[in-house]
């Protein structure tokens, strides 16, 4: 490790970072992260992915990935590997249970994710995915604050309220000058199986507003797939192939 | 304000205190939290909402409710209230823009919450519903340990992935000692608009066996309406009225 200009801890073997977040929940964060992770990594680069999550991380379900985590001879931790070869790392790997309530104050929230950083070893990677909470407390700060980051993917869904509350982390970005690499529209629309119309479930979606108001692109619409949710529940996130997701990837 | 037994403030004209929690964000908290103090208020009970997801607030806006908040002589906080007469709190009623990020670590949120239960002068409540921001951190803490809770309502969606992020809230309450008064499953099918198929987009749900896994009842399942997620844009949630709804209320 060394000290950047800005006093963050930089890992010269990890050449992005780049995090995933919304400040709604429920918007599919975890879900973007995991497609785009899989998509880069079918392209043929060296992932990670940190769940930053603490409190409600699902990144371990996402990728099948369970099981104990171990430490090399310097304590440093060894993240487990998905299927396709993707790094993981998350509190829900040293629960006894995945269910297991993590009721942890601010301190150990930040104090986890600064280790989940600085002692993992994480080896030669192209991009590190940090998989953001809903909120703009203790874990969106830490990680804004003390991490080298590239750039932030914002996730968002059609409705005027998930709008509003996503701004907020826009807001924030700006305010902690992160740039923000693109916007991603989740859940922007469902077919039905059985007469095929194409509904606008939640309304029509504001992604394109979103991205001009903060000066970035749409990098996708993703619509409502029940075989996407169905892989996601059997930890197989990584099989999931939609040309909703190849632009995100780009 | 005295103390009750656990050491907790309590109101004595604050009846009860029901807290709507999931520990996932985005499966209609907020939303239920609000068709809950709605169906309440119709039936001529004196309801109020203190929304204590402070990163994330959204509260004011499904009520339609803005502008400044006020306080009396003894500088106690004067709640605005909705068309409705519903009482209500919320950051968001503090902030310059609905939109401004909250960039708060756990002790500010934690004392915002407590100003919230001790300053605001709520006078006499049947009822005031706590709406919870996701996961298990500060908020979360702080209103289990802090308010004098009757119960809690438990919010899921039929993901196996929201599932388990629920257990985990469930499972502090457990720990905390706070009653879980029931389950609402949320999302749980979508009406077709153009053949009027029923659409389990998400896949089957998960309310019923949650609901014994905690020993709890499940008090209903909501569909996704399109109408529904409009009225909550538009600030006129009091208004929704659907039999989904009001087997959640009794
Ligand atoms: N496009 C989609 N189609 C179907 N299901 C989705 C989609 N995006 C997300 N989901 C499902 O919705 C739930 C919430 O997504 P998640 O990624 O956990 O959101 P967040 O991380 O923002 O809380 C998950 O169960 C996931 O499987
Ligand atoms: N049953 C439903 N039908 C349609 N839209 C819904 C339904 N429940 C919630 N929504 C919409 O989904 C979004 C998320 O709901 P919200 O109550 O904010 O969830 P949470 O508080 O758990 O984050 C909101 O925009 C809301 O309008
Ligand atoms: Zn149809």
């Amino acid at each position: 490790f060394y000290l950047d200009p800005a006093g963050k801890k930089t890992n010269a073997s990890v050449k992005k970072v780049v995090a995933v977040l919304s400040g709604k929940g429920g918007v599919g964060k975890s879900t973007t992260a995991a497609l785009l992770a899989s998509g880069l990594r079918r392209k043929g680069l060296q992932v990670g992915v940190l769940d930053a999550d603490v409190t409600g991380a699902s990144i371990p379900k996402l990728f099948g990935v369970s099981g104990a985590v171990f430490q090399d001879e310097q304590g440093k931790i060894i993240p487990p590997e998905s299927a396709g070869g993707i790094k993981i790392i998350s509190i829900n790997l040293l629960l006894q249970s995945e269910d297991d309530a993590v009721i942890w104050r601010g301190p150990l929230v930040t104090k986890i994710i600064k280790q989940f950083w600085e002692d993992v070893k994480w080896g030669d990677l192209d991009v590190l995915i940090i998989d953001m909470p809903p909120g703009t407390s203790d874990a969106a700060i830490t990680v804004m604050q003390s991490l080298p980051l590239n750039g932030l993917v914002v996730v968002t869904t059609p409705q005027d309220l998930a709008d509003m509350v996503v701004r907020k982390a826009a807001n924030m970005a700006l305010q902690l000058k992160t740039p923000i690499v693109g916007i991603v529209e989740n859940m922007s629309y469902a077919i039905c199986p059985h007469c095929g119309e194409h509904l606008e479930i939640f309304g029509p979606g504001h992604g394109e507003q979103l991205a001009r108001k903060y000066n970035t692109q749409l990098l996708g619409r993703v619509g409502i797939d029940p075989e996407l949710s169905r892989l996601c529940d059997a930890g197989q996130v990584e099989t999931y192939a939609s040309q909703d997701v190849t632009p995100i990837v780009e």
